[in-house]
């Protein structure tokens, strides 16, 4: 229903400001509807201004700060419906170490009401985890699960499974 | 807690039974390229009632079926099991532990299971409908869908907007 | 070697004028996210004459010209000069060294220089037909491109195959 | 012309059986003509057979798979037609450490004749790269180049920029 919509799009745009601003550090952003008249097909545009540059496009942004909006995005969504649990595939691939550490503190106050299983291959996000969950093929073709853990190999952390230790 | 164990076999690549136990907070599933990581995710949405075999990267559903390595000859079934805590009563059912259970034959049959009780299809999506769970839109994001975001067509972003409602 | 050195002038993030030197062999350009590298590949692309300001993350051609920040006021130019060695007769010409320059005015009016020669964008695109180079189909993939080899639409790949024909 | 085309494209299929092998260490690959009556309209599949694993549509493999079988396309196509230089934005961004191995020893052979120029966030494809260009914004939004190198901290490799020596 049209009500429907648009309170929870109001929601999730006023939410949306202020999860940027948290992940970029400041500048701003906003959502706006293409086609304000017909609420219950209009596209949705996505503004965003990174701290100290200008207002542009979405399109005109680099890879990664493309992925950190839409990363503000979901979770302005997450804040107006929680769920239980979410599974992300994949989402800090465009993301440089800095930006996937200002993500993880975001995330770490999420992860206090919902469990998130996070696939990845960044060590980063590995090491902002409490736990890590691995699969292998030992034979090709077939999965099966391997026992990972964060060691310690001269000084660095590194990940380990059940036959380097 | 929500999630708390999942069991492949036959789905995919584990024509091996496997089981992985969930935990609270963040989890970081990893391992090689093509070891299973996302077949794990299209596991979960599967067993939560998904039918669109485009997201499960299928082309007809009995696809999601082990279909052999040069060493293995192809099975015949797939299941997959999903233990979920009911503590929290997310869930419209009395028992503070819920198992569902997906099964498809390669004739194109399928059996779905509340609780070791069989039941439709429609019985396993209903049961999700009011947390937005079962709803893979909204809390499971596969790999690369990000971009459906950031997609240059605004249209294409209404899915997050219409499933918070 | 075939490019020596690129400088940027007023083009998309580079207000302050900026010079690159190349090597021979295996590159690699990084930085943090949104600092400018696929700018980078932008500037080679434009130089050498790309036109589409699709390809370029451009609405219209007069955007690539660095628009302000908080700090800055917009220019009123850009310009991008490409130093090319020519010792291996890849380009048509004597000289063993080439410098092509663009430069565009918020006016929409462009300027092309071969060798401080004022030329037309045809002549400097007609330079590399044959080379293969100038087509950035070909030779220049951007932040994303792969995916469009693995579209699922068979056509969108065709660009590769015609490109190499 | 279609004889050109159907050259090319003959040389490219039969060079991407070999490169898709060695990417992978084993498996096979092939190209086939959607429409083999309308050469010069024909959309292009990619079947890929990982090794061990069973020969699928590219649509059915994993992220990293899917970009190892685009690169060897990518690469088939460069031995049909060379380019005096090539420019890849975050092409490895979907592949695990091993793969960027395979990707970097194949790249090494490409790079004796052409220059790569690589963008990336990867630390494996950093250190497997004859020379290091960075981009930083020491000011938001005005790009400007900074030197790195590769230094020894704690005996670990790591990147360092001027200032942090
Ligand atoms: N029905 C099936 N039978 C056997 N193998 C299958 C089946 N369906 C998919 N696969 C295999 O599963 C592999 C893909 O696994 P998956 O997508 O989970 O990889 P991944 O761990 O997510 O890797 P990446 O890090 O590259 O994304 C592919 O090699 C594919 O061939
Ligand atoms: N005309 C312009 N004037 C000023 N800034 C611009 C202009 N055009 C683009 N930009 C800015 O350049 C930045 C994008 O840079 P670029 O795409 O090169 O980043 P990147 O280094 O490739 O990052 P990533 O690692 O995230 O891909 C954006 O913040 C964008 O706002
Ligand atoms: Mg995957
Ligand atoms: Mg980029």
């Amino acid at each position: 229903s049209e009500e429907l919509f648009i309170a929870s799009y109001k929601q999730i745009a006023h939410n949306f400001q202020e999860m940027f601003r948290r992940l970029f550090g400041g500048g701003k952003a906003e959502l706006t509807l293409v086609d304000p008249d017909n609420v219950l097909e209009s596209g949705i545009d996505i503004l965003a201004q990174p701290p100290g540059k200008k207002l542009t496009h979405l399109s005109l942004l680099s890879g990664g700060e493309r992925s950190m909006t839409a990363v503000a995005l979901l979770f302005a969504t997450y804040q107006v419906k929680p769920s239980p649990f979410c599974v992300l595939d994949e989402i800090d691939a465009a993301l440089d170490d800095r930006n996937i550490g200002y993500f993880l503190s975001v995330l770490d106050e999420f992860a206090m009401k919902s469990q998130f299983i996070i696939i990845t291959h960044n060590k980063h996000t590995v090491m902002g985890s409490q736990t890590l969950l691995g699969v292998t093929q030992m034979e090709p073709g077939v999965s099966s699960m391997v026992s990972y853990k964060i060691g310690n190999v001269a000084g660095e952390d590194v990940i380990l499974n059940d036959d380097q230790e | 807690m929500f999630l708390k164990s999942l069991e492949l076999y036959g789905f995919k690549s584990f024509p091996d039974k496997v089981s992985l136990e969930f935990a609270d907070g963040i989890t970081s599933l990893l391992g090689p390229n093509g070891c299973g990581k996302s077949n794990i995710v299209d596991a979960i949405k599967w067993v939560l009632g998904e039918q669109s075999t485009k997201t499960l990267r299928a082309g007809k559903m009995e696809d999601v079926i082990f279909n052999g390595t040069d060493n293995r000859k192809p099975l015949q079934v797939a299941e997959v099991s999903l233990v979920i805590s009911n503590e929290e009563h997310h869930l419209p059912l009395d028992d503070p532990e819920v198992e569902i259970k997906r099964r498809i034959f390669r004739t194109g049959e399928s059996e779905y299971y509340l609780n070791k009780n069989r039941v439709l299809l429609k019985n396993i999506r209903e049961l999700f409908f009011d947390t937005g769970v079962g709803k893979s839109a909204y809390s499971i994001l596969e790999q690369g869908k990000i971009d459906q975001i950031l997609s240059s067509k605004p249209e294409d972003r209404r899915f997050i907007f219409e499933e918070a409602a």
